[in-house]
C-alpha cells in the first residue's frame, strides 16, 4: 500500500460520501445522473465478486462493503425515495449507457489476463469504470451550470484517478512484475475524460466565477 | 500473486 493508492481510494470515498451528503441534506438529486450511480453499482459489483473468496485485507474487504452499499444507498436514494427521485432530471439524463455496459462486455470477453467467469467480470467492470462517468458528464454540459457539490463529486473522482495512476507509476518502478496493463490504459482513458472538466473547473475556480460548460 | 496483477487495489 503506497501513499498515492490510500489517498486515491480516500478522494473515491470522499466523493462517494459528498454525493451521499447533497442528496441528503438537499433531498434533492438534480444535477446527478442516475444512469451514471447505476453505471458505478455495477462496476463494484462485478469487481467486488471475489469479496467471500479472496481475502487480501481487512482494509480492502471494508472498503469493498463501504462502495458497494454506498453507491447502491445512493442508486436505491434515486430511484425509490418520494421525494428525492422527484427531482431527478429524467428528461436530461438520457445518455444509452446500456450501450457502455455492452461496449465493456464485448471488450471484456475480447481482452482480458484470462479466460474465467471471474477475470472477464474484473476486466468488464475496469473497462465500465473508465466510461461510467460519461452520463454524468453529459448531464452536466446540458444543464449549464453546475452546482458545487456535483462539481466537487466529480472532482474528487477524477483526483482518485489521478492519484491511482502515480500509484501505478510507483508500483511500476518499485515492484519488479507489477503488470497491470489493462487497468492502467482504461485508468489513462478515463482521466482523459475528466481532463476538459478540470480545464473549465480550475477557470471557473480561478475566476471565481459558477462553473459554466460550454453547451 | 494477487499483488503482481494489481488485484489487491480496489
Amino acid at each position: 500500500m503506497n501513499i498515492f493508492r490510500f489517498a486515491g481510494d480516500m478522494t473515491h470515498l470522499i466523493s462517494i460520501l459528498v454525493l451521499l451528503l447533497k442528496i441528503y441534506a438537499t433531498k434533492s438529486c438534480s444535477g446527478i445522473s442516475r444512469k451514471t450511480q447505476e453505471l458505478y453499482a455495477l462496476v463494484f459489483l462485478a469487481r467486488y465478486v471475489d469479496i467471500f473468496t479472496e481475502f487480501i485485507s481487512v482494509y480492502n474487504t471494508i472498503m469493498k462493503i463501504v462502495f458497494i452499499a454506498s453507491t447502491l444507498a445512493i442508486v436505491w436514494c434515486m430511484r425509490g425515495h418520494r421525494v428525492v427521485r422527484r427531482s431527478y432530471d429524467k428528461e436530461l439524463d438520457t445518455f444509452r449507457h446500456y450501450f457502455l455496459i455492452a461496449a465493456s462486455l464485448v471488450l471484456a470477453l475480447l481482452v482480458h489476463e484470462k479466460f474465467t467467469f471471474q477475470e472477464i467480470l474484473w476486466a468488464f467492470s475496469i473497462y465500465l469504470e473508465a466510461v461510467a462517468i460519461l452520463p454524468q458528464l453529459v448531464l452536466l454540459q446540458r444543464s449549464g451550470n453546475v452546482d458545487n457539490l456535483t462539481g466537487q463529486y466529480v472532482f474528487f473522482l477524477g483526483a482518485y484517478r489521478g492519484l491511482y495512476i502515480l500509484n501505478w507509476i510507483y508500483r511500476y518502478f518499485t515492484e519488479p512484475h507489477f503488470s497491470r496493463w489493462i487497468a492502467c490504459v482504461s485508468g489513462l482513458v478515463q482521466t482523459a475524460l475528466y481532463a476538459d472538466f478540470f480545464y473549465y473547473y480550475f477557470l471557473s475556480w480561478k475566476n471565481n466565477a459558477k462553473l459554466k460548460l460550454p453547451a | 500473486l494477487l499483488a503482481l496483477l494489481g488485484k489487491d487495489e480496489l
